[in-house]
């Protein structure tokens, strides 16, 4: 049954009915110190009034009185001055929202919606991650190519120097040479062999 | 603004409470020392009116100061102004903390979702140039295991 | 009660921001 203003709270920091109350007992308080000081200065005035026939009693009696009275007054009127202060003053109406709740109003995520975000942050993340160890393992492939390739070039090198030996030397076509060779070999043992007969 | 409504609605619960505590008021109910000591009656009324208006006004200023009320006020009229074309209510707390903090948490988490998607792109860009290199390496060892092997058969 | 109210309402004010802050820390901890 108590509306607790815990919006109106978060924005004044204290809560109205709080600061109607301190207003309300500080007012209470002035109310009673005044009649107390006024009650004062009458007795202390007919102290000095010499055969002076009325009584502290009485004036106490009187100033009970308008306190009564003004204590009365006082609660309705501070009644309706609460009223006012609690819906037009210290009051947020319903269709405002405060600053610091405006995201609030710009992204109303439900639970599902949030979840499914998450998920897929997650999954991203998965994602990159997986991106990565790609990369790392292709890189260490390029690295690995790059040396197979300069061990096999180096083989085809070899080959190469070979056949420029034998070019240099003038045989462009080793194996045309090399044919010719054995071909001129056996002739030559051939005509060795002849030659043998001949000078039997 | 508020600050007007707040001076206003104060001063005039002054003025009602002084009008109900008239001088006839305050007569009557001290008759005794008034059918005594009129002029002085009338002196310490007049004084008791002073002196309550004065601290009641300098209670509602302390208030004002220790609260900062003036400040947030204007601030709250602003707000109010800014929100004066909107009929529906407001969001307002749920009262379930874990609920409510997810929209604070919801802007940050889609900057960093645009940031993943951008990596998770370049990054993927990068990896298939880098797979076309690989690709082509491969192909080029091949290409030199062939001709080593084709040398290697001829030599034999 | 008033305490408490006011106490609640303060965290409302504040707290979402503080959470963010320690939620953001968390995650790119995670990612380092």
């Amino acid at each position: 049954s108590v509306d607790p203003m815990t919006y109106e709270t978060q924005f004044f920091g204290f809560t109205p009915q709080t600061c109607i109350l301190r207003v309300y007992i500080a007012f209470q308080d002035y109310l009673f110190e005044m009649m107390q000081v006024v009650e004062g200065v009458m007795l202390k005035k007919l102290d000095g009034i010499p055969g002076c026939k009325i009584s502290p009693f009485q004036i106490r009696k009187c100033t009970e009185k308008f306190l009564l009275f003004m204590k009365e007054h006082f609660d309705k009127l501070f009644a309706k001055m609460e009223e006012v202060l609690l819906q037009l003053v210290l009051n947020i109406p319903k269709n405002v929202l405060l600053p610091e709740d405006k995201v609030q109003e710009q992204y109303p995520y439900s639970k599902e919606e949030f979840q499914a975000l998450q998920d897929e942050l997650q999954q991203l993340q998965q994602q990159c991650r997986a991106e990565a160890a790609a990369e790392q393992a292709l890189r260490a492939e390029l690295e690995e190519q790059k040396a197979v390739k300069a061990e096999l070039e180096k083989i085809l090198q070899c080959f190469d120097g070979l056949e420029n030996i034998c070019r240099e030397h003038g045989a462009s076509n080793f194996k045309e040479s090399f044919a010719l060779l054995t071909q001129s070999s056996r002739k030559l043992q051939d005509v060795l062999k002849d030659v043998e007969e001949k000078s039997k | 603004g508020r600050a007007q409504v707040f001076t206003t609605v104060v001063d005039t619960f002054l003025e009602k409470l002084v009008a109900a505590g008239s001088y006839q008021r305050f007569v009557n109910c001290y008759r005794c020392f008034y059918k005594l000591q009129p002029q002085l009656t009338r002196s310490i009324y007049d004084q008791f009116i002073s002196q309550l208006q004065a601290s009641i006004k300098e209670e509602i200023q302390e208030v004002k100061n220790e609260g900062n009320l003036e400040g947030l006020f204007s601030s709250l009229d602003k707000i109010v102004e800014e929100a004066k074309d909107r009929e529906e209510p407001a969001w307002r707390p749920s009262g379930i903390p874990e609920e409510d903090v997810r929209s604070t948490m919801v802007p940050y988490f889609l900057k960093h979702r645009s940031y993943l998607r951008r990596v998770l792109r370049e990054k993927e860009e990068e990896n298939r140039k880098v797979a076309e290199s690989v690709l082509m390496g491969r192909d080029r060892i091949a290409e030199l295991q062939q001709l080593i092997q084709a040398r290697q058969q001829a030599w034999q | 009660f008033d305490e408490l109210i006011v106490e609640t309402a303060t965290r409302r004010k504040q707290w979402p921001k503080k959470i963010l802050v320690h939620a953001i820390q968390t995650m790119k901890a995670e990612q380092e």
